[in-house]
């Protein structure tokens, strides 16, 4: 039922596909239910958003925007020698664009703010990480990052220890303290045989990890696999299949619009997206809140190369797709319905120290870890979230390590794929793999890693070294988990989509932040000029009545208060000015007897309905001053 | 680096070292104290507090004044720095900051 005039809108498949009906992110419907992101401001951590372009101007937000290149609150991208710097701009169309402007394309949540943080052209450091993480923080509620570490099959990082504390830090004291929300493209290394497990952003427990597929919902020739990601949604294909319609820049050889948007890149901001849509619905969402919805609505489908697992909570996985397709109407009825899950637990296990040699392939070494009842009570973790594990490895080809673990469940996550082109002779030095394959599982019982070296028999021999366990989870029970599930299906039908239901929502806190606006040497420099102009106006005012003052102190002839102001209205009028004070100080009796002194209003009226100023009244009480 | 805030587009990137210090988790007026003690800590080490790294509470950036660029003084000035940090009992954490590569997908 919805028209938008917009050109590109009947090619963008991925928000309505009329070629294959039911392959788009199932938005529409709750457009039609005024649910467009409202409310809610997405910035996009990138190289910078045009947001002059008409489909990102209406909705841009200067206040939750920042330029960490240039150091200034302007995040406009900088022409560059490769037309390379469209990146943010496109993945803040998919997001934002407005509808129904003729121009361009329509953002899946068009009715929220888009912001810009200009931070990937030039010289990155852990600390300017850290600040775009946490930048504008009580405006930005969702952090759309489509980029990461080199994907190019041999690069082993992620957040240094800066980026990490912000990202942590984030989700505690950001968005008024139900934290922010981080959205994380899960890499585009396919081709070199990469895996996202090997990306430290992905791993992260406080981010959210999208991958991509293309239109007919198989991975992407670029996409990468890991037992990390939570969910895919549409991207490009190969030639033969479409890419992603948004917005542009139109600098260099930018027109404003492109059909040529591809990659995780293009996934992650439609994700974003979508958890616009779910914040508007239900403001109060936690961080955790929004992972849950995820891993609760994505959902499954027939892809046999995919490998999907069910684990024990009955949650479908697949390393190659999340949980699944992420579906805008699954996401925001649900969310629409969600009450929040408990505090997040956790437990850590002692440093493992092993130092065991580790087989070629086809053994392996297994080392094992139980989690009994006794060591969970403390932290009253029953269910499972995220599942990490820390290790520390020496082997003399890094990328001919292959490393699974096992949850009390048997549910399996290849934590640490084999990758061909890594061959740095560091091993691993305590990186922290991630796996979600095992959410809504019970967290007690035995936890089995299992490392197996698929090199050539000349590799000479890995030793691990340690390791180390550490569980996030929750207090519900199992049960608790299965019911929910219920409840989330009995709201898929729409039924509560409409503003006459709303769950109460807890205030938020007030959670200050630092610097608040910074001053650009432009904007002191135009404030310099209009300080300098005042000055020169208000010395010539004073001049100009000290001058005219100056012919009362000299006619001595008149020195009474009463001739004084007979003289000033009598000059008043020759000059053919009316002054407002003028009736009041003749009605004077007339005005003291309308009411007490502090009247609720800054005026009062005299006789004729003139507004006077409070000001003029109270000279007349005081008497005539010079 | 010119500030916490970032560098000049595509300029060189000169010595710095992020730093975090005992005892700014609290208040106001104790983080206003962990500046100034900050302040001081940089000024030994050779180095200037350009200022809080974002919103982390007790970490700051310290950047190498600008002056002439020789190998040898650069080298002189990063093991000075690294002494003095290193040595000094508030200074829970410290890191030279180093560049990283990044990118768009």
């Amino acid at each position: 039922g919805l028209h938008f005039n917009d050109p590109k809108f009947p090619q963008q498949w991925h928000l309505n596909n009329r070629r294959s009906p039911g392959r788009d992110i199932n938005v529409t419907g709750v457009w039609e239910r005024n649910v467009t992101g409202r409310g809610v401001t997405v910035v996009v951590v990138d190289d910078g958003v045009e947001y002059t372009i008409r489909d990102i101007r209406p909705n841009y937000s200067p206040e939750g925007s920042y330029d960490l290149n240039s150091n200034d609150p302007d995040p406009m991208p900088h022409p560059d020698e490769e037309n390379g710097n469209h990146h943010g701009t496109r993945c803040a169309g998919e997001i934002a664009a407005v509808p129904n402007n003729s121009f361009c394309a329509v953002g899946v949540a068009f009715g929220s703010r888009i912001a810009g943080i200009r931070v990937l052209d030039g010289p990155l450091t852990d600390s300017m990480e850290a600040v775009a993480f946490n930048k504008h923080y009580q405006i930005n509620d969702i952090y759309s990052c489509s980029w990461g570490p080199d994907d190019d099959g041999k690069t082993v990082d992620g957040p240094h220890q800066l980026g990490k504390a912000a990202l942590q830090h984030g989700v505690m004291a950001g968005r008024h303290g139900f934290g922010s929300i981080f959205v994380v493209a899960s890499g585009n290394g396919g081709q070199h045989n990469d895996n996202c497990n090997y990306d430290g952003y992905a791993n992260s427990i406080y981010t959210i990890t999208i991958g991509a597929v293309d239109e007919e919902g198989r991975m992407p020739f670029y996409a990468e696999e890991c037992a990390s990601m939570l969910a895919v949604t549409f991207s490009g294909g190969d030639k033969m299949l479409r890419s992603i319609v948004t917005t542009d820049w139109d600098l260099q050889k930018g027109t404003g619009c492109t059909e040529g948007h591809t990659g995780t890149s293009a996934a992650a901001p439609l994700a974003a997206g979508m958890m616009a849509l779910m914040l508007q619905v239900r403001p109060c969402l936690t961080w955790r809140d929004v992972q849950h919805i995820i891993v609760f609505t994505a959902t499954r489908y027939e892809d046999h190369h995919a490998n999907w697992d069910t684990n024990q909570a009955g949650f479908g996985h697949s390393h190659q797709h999340g949980f699944g397709l992420l579906n805008a109407w699954r996401l925001v009825n649900a969310a629409k319905i969600w009450t929040s899950v408990p505090y997040l637990a956790s437990y850590v296990s002692p440093v493992l120290r092993e130092a065991k040699v580790i087989p070629l392939a086809p053994g392996s070494l297994e080392v094992v870890w139980n989690v009994s009842h006794a060591d969970l009570a403390l932290s009253g973790l029953r269910t499972l979230e995220h599942v990490a594990v820390t290790v520390t490895i020496s082997h003399p080809r890094r990328g001919s390590l292959d490393l699974r673990l096992s949850c009390p469940s048997g549910m399996l996550s290849l934590i640490g794929a084999p990758r061909s082109l890594d061959s740095d002779p560091g091993g691993f030095d305590d990186w922290t793999f991630s796996t979600v394959r095992c959410w809504g599982e019970g967290a007690q019982g035995q936890y089995r890693l299992s490392v197996r070296d698929v090199g050539d028999r000349e590799s000479r021999v890995g030793i691990l070294e340690r390791w180390q366990l550490t569980l996030y989870g929750s207090a519900w029970r199992p049960q608790e988990v299965e019911e929910r599930r219920r409840l989330l299906e009995d709201a898929m039908s729409g039924k509560y989509l409409h503003d006459g239901f709303s769950l109460p929502c807890p205030p938020g806190l007030d959670v200050p932040e630092e610097d608040g606006y910074s001053l650009t040497p432009n904007t002191l420099k135009t404030l310099m000029l209009l300080g300098c102009f005042a000055v020169f106006w208000t010395a010539y005012y004073l001049l100009e009545v000290c001058l005219s003052q100056r012919d009362v102190a000299l006619d001595l002839t008149c020195g009474g208060a009463p001739c004084r102001r007979a003289r000033n209205r009598h000059r008043a009028l020759e000059e053919g000015m009316e002054l407002e004070a003028t009736p009041l100080y003749e009605n004077k009796d007339t005005e003291e007897t309308e009411g007490p002194p502090d009247l609720p209003n800054q005026g009062s009226r005299d006789q004729e309905g003139t507004l006077a100023p409070a000001l003029d009244l109270q000279e007349v009480r005081e008497g005539p001053v010079c | 680096l010119p500030g916490p805030g970032g560098t000049e587009a595509r300029g060189p990137v000169g010595l710095s070292w992020a730093v975090h210090l005992d005892g700014a988790e609290g208040e106001e007026e104790e983080e206003e104290g962990t500046r100034q003690r900050a302040d001081a800590l940089a000024r030994a080490a050779g180095l200037v507090n350009a200022g809080r790294i974002g919103e982390l509470r007790g970490h700051y950036l310290f950047t190498r004044p600008a002056g002439p660029r020789e190998d040898g003084l650069e080298e002189a000035a990063r093991q000075r720095a690294e002494e003095v940090l290193a040595g000094h009992e508030a200074v829970r954490w410290h890191a030279e900051q180093r560049l990283l590569k990044r990118a768009k997908r």
